[in-house]
């Protein structure tokens, strides 16, 4: 199946967002 | 849509599900008895719940560990999915606690949950953050020592995550060496 991956970035983002 | 709870809708799903564990050295018990099961979680805004909410490691006391593990292994070296397996060892000089050490375990973290290592990121159990008096110590464990590439790989891409320079040299030794060695040094098998 297909892998679901997040990059830094992405996971930086939702770390921030409210 | 209709049977989805309203706290699980707009949340990232984990390709995993992970568990934290928090190891509190307590010599009146036995190893076991001070190893804790904190939680499980499996979706990024979950992940970043817990993170916000637990102690920071550089904050832990001596003798502690958390370790972050997918659900179903348990973070010791005789688990089956770990007893063959071995790990990418970081370790840290004292002075590094308080610059690199919260940094590089936020890194490893990200790591795991995002899959960093493509397809070879099955090759991934877990990894463990040890606070010691004497130096610090992150590991990323496994589960197949033998899988050379796999091993490898994972070494290459997470030394780059890590930002550490191309001088240092990163050593994964095998669970079965660490578990047997007679001097405090266990011999790598690979190094990136």
């Amino acid at each position: 199946g297909t892998r679901i991956i997040y990059d830094r970035k992405f996971l930086m983002e939702c770390r921030n967002s409210p | 849509r209709d049977v989805m709870p309203t706290d699980q809708m707009d949340k990232h799903p984990l390709q995993n599900r992970w568990a934290l564990w928090f190891f509190k050295n307590d010599k009146s018990k036995i190893w076991q008895a001070n190893l804790r099961l904190v939680t499980k979680f499996d979706t990024v805004e979950d992940f970043w719940a817990l993170h916000n909410h637990i102690q920071l490691a550089s904050k832990l006391t001596s003798g502690c560990d958390y370790s972050i593990f997918k659900d179903g292994i348990e973070p010791m070296w005789e688990d089956n999915k770990n007893k063959r397996g071995g790990r990418w060892l970081i370790t840290l000089p004292k002075q590094q606690r308080r610059t690199d050490l919260d940094h590089f375990w936020l890194e490893t973290l990200m790591c795991l949950i995002g899959e960093a290592f493509d397809e070879y990121s099955d090759d991934v159990c877990g990894a463990v953050i040890n606070i010691r008096a004497k130096g610090d110590k992150i590991a990323l464990w496994t589960k197949e020592t033998e899988n050379k590439e796999a091993v490898i790989h994972i070494g290459r891409v997470y030394k780059e995550r890590l930002g550490l320079s191309s001088k240092v040299v990163i050593g994964y030794q095998a669970h079965a060496d660490t578990a047997t060695k007679s001097s405090s040094i266990a011999k790598n098998k690979f190094v990136v």
